[in-house]
């Protein structure tokens, strides 16, 4: 553990954390992509199966069922709780264009043909692009509250500190995952124009707009 | 091996 690792942990966890609180909070789940969700509640799944079979700490286990629950309780609002407040007009993005290619990518690129393994990998590639609906909503609706402009770069933020996580590692303990690298890359350059956006605006105290 | 000390990470 390093601190690039640590501080994308906790990033990881304070954009779920946001984001469960902005819904909680205003009753509401209005800009919010319930796609996304329920992608990212399909890459944790998928990806802590190994919560079963493995132990690797304390700290590991308890950020995995965290993940785990906040992202199923999220779904369950968008979906149930609160649905009347659901944008789904705007919540175009066919899931399966993403989650079909990805399966077969995962079958075809891994590090070993096992189902754990199959399945882990899938989750990784399946993160590197399960923002897109919410990227797509946003420019849809040309807007975002400020609230999910912070959910959205303490995400962002999230997978650029595991990049600097594995150039330390790299150096640290010759350690490398290829996989994890070329998806980490991918999903943190999908962030870049959403970061320079929020950089320019929500830092300076202006809602995020696009320009028509 | 790199398959198990991958899953160390979230």
């Amino acid at each position: 553990m390093n601190l690039f690792r640590l501080a994308g942990d906790v990033s990881h966890l304070l954009a779920i954390i946001i984001l469960l609180l902005k819904i909680w909070r205003t009753r509401s789940c209005a800009g919010i992509s319930g796609k996304s969700q329920i992608l990212f509640a399909l890459v944790f799944t998928t990806r802590y199966l190994d919560l079963l079979t493995t132990f690797i700490s304390f700290y590991n286990t308890t950020m995995k069922v965290i993940y785990i629950g906040c992202s199923y309780a999220t779904v369950w609002m968008i979906y149930a709780k609160f649905k009347a407040t659901y944008d789904s007009n705007h919540d175009t993005f066919r899931m399966e264009f993403l989650v079909i290619p990805i399966a077969a990518l995962s079958l075809l690129v891994n590090h070993d043909f096992a189902p754990l393994e199959i399945l882990w990998t899938f989750s990784i590639y399946l993160e590197s692009v399960a923002i897109l609906p919410q990227l797509f909503m946003v420019s849809k609706t040309g807007e975002a509250e400020t609230i999910t402009s912070h959910y959205l770069f303490a995400l962002g933020l999230y997978r650029a500190l595991y990049l600097m996580n594995w150039i330390w590692r790299f150096f640290a303990e010759g350690f490398f995952d290829l996989i994890a690298i070329v998806a980490g890359l991918v999903q943190t350059i999908l962030y870049c124009d959403f970061f320079y956006l929020y950089i320019t605006k929500v830092l300076k105290g202006k809602k995020l707009s696009l320009p028509a | 091996d790199a398959i198990h000390t991958k899953h160390d990470e979230l």
